[in-house]
C-alpha cells in the first residue's frame, strides 16, 4: 500500500512539469525513505535522480517498496490544469491492476476531486543504482545561484544547434562556459564572489585541478530546473559523470548526471 | 577517436 500526501501540489507540479518536457518516461521508486524518480534518455549519456524524501510528505505511508513506470509527459500534460494549492495524494496497492492514483482536491471547500488513473508502464534501462562518489572525487566543484545559471544556459543555447558542444572550465577563481555552432562561439567567465551578507548568492569554487570538459549544449539546458532551487552544484571530474545538483529543500533535491563528450 | 561511454558504465541496474 502506498499513500502518499502533499498539502501543495506546487512541488510535484513544478518536478513534473520540469522533467516532463526533457523525459516522457520515468521510473518512480517508492520506500521506507523517500520516493525516488529516475529518468534517462535514449542518449544513453544523461540520467536525472529526483529524490523526494518522506519527511518532505505530510503524509507518508509506504508499507512495501513500490516500483512503478510512469508516462511522466502524460502526467505533466495531465496536471497542468489542477491548482498549485490543491492538496495531492499519491496512492498505489500492489494488488491493483498496475494502477496509480493521483487525487488533487481544492484545499477550502474540497467541493472539487479529480482522480487521474495511470497505468504503469515498462521502462527500459532504469532504475540504476546511483553510488553517491564523495566530493573528493571530483577536480572541481562550483556552486552558484540558479538565478545565475539558468541564463547562462540560454545564453550558452544562442548559438543552439543541436551538435552544439558545450565547454566547462574550472580554474582557481573562475568557472568559463564555452558554446561553439556553426555560426560562432561564446564564452562566459565568471569569478568566485564572495558575499557574506547574501549565503545565498555567492558563485564558489572548490577546485583541486584544473578540470575542462566539453558536453552536449541539449543536455545541458535539461539542468533548467533551477526554478525549483536557488543554488545549483556542479561538480566534475574527467572520470565521472558531471553532477548538477539543485536542492529543493533540505531533504529533497534534483541530479542531473552528464557524461563528458570524448575530447 | 574513443567510443563515448554511456552512464550505465558508472551505475549499475538495480
Amino acid at each position: 500500500m502506498l499513500e502518499l500526501r502533499l498539502v501543495q501540489a506546487t512541488l510535484f507540479k513544478n518536478v513534473v512539469e520540469a522533467l516532463g518536457d526533457l523525459f516522457s518516461t520515468a521510473h518512480f521508486n517508492s520506500s521506507r525513505t523517500g520516493l525516488e524518480l529516475q529518468a534517462k534518455d535514449n542518449s544513453r549519456v544523461t540520467l536525472i535522480m529526483l529524490l523526494l524524501r518522506a519527511e518532505a510528505f505530510d503524509h507518508y505511508l509506504c508499507d512495501r517498496g513500490l516500483s512503478m513506470g510512469l508516462n511522466l509527459a502524460g502526467m505533466a500534460k495531465a496536471f497542468c490544469c489542477t491548482n498549485n494549492d490543491d492538496i495531492i495524494t499519491i496512492k498505489a496497492e500492489e494488488d491493483w491492476s498496475d494502477t496509480v492514483t493521483f487525487t488533487f482536491e481544492s484545499p477550502e471547500d474540497g467541493d472539487e476531486i479529480s482522480y487521474f488513473h495511470f497505468d504503469f508502464m515498462v521502462i527500459n534501462g532504469v532504475p540504476l543504482e546511483i553510488p553517491e562518489y564523495p566530493e573528493s572525487e571530483y577536480q572541481a566543484i562550483v556552486r552558484m545561484p540558479s538565478a545565475k545559471f539558468m541564463p547562462i544556459c540560454n545564453k550558452l543555447s544562442s548559438f543552439g544547434d543541436r551538435d552544439t558542444v558545450v565547454i566547462i572550465s574550472v580554474d582557481k577563481e573562475s568557472v568559463d562556459f564555452l558554446s561553439r555552432g556553426k555560426t560562432g562561439t561564446l564564452t562566459i567567465f565568471c569569478r568566485e564572489t564572495q558575499t557574506v551578507d547574501k549565503p545565498k548568492e555567492p558563485t564558489l569554487i572548490e577546485m583541486k585541478e584544473k578540470v575542462s570538459l566539453m558536453f552536449d549544449l541539449r543536455y545541458m539546458n535539461s539542468s533548467k530546473a533551477s526554478t525549483l532551487s536557488d543554488q545549483v552544484t556542479i561538480s566534475l571530474s574527467s572520470k565521472l559523470p558531471a553532477v548538477f545538483e539543485y536542492k529543493i529543500t533540505e531533504m529533497s533535491c534534483i541530479r542531473y548526471y552528464m557524461l563528458p563528450r570524448n575530447e | 577517436g574513443r567510443k563515448q561511454s554511456t552512464i550505465t558504465n558508472y551505475f549499475v541496474r538495480s
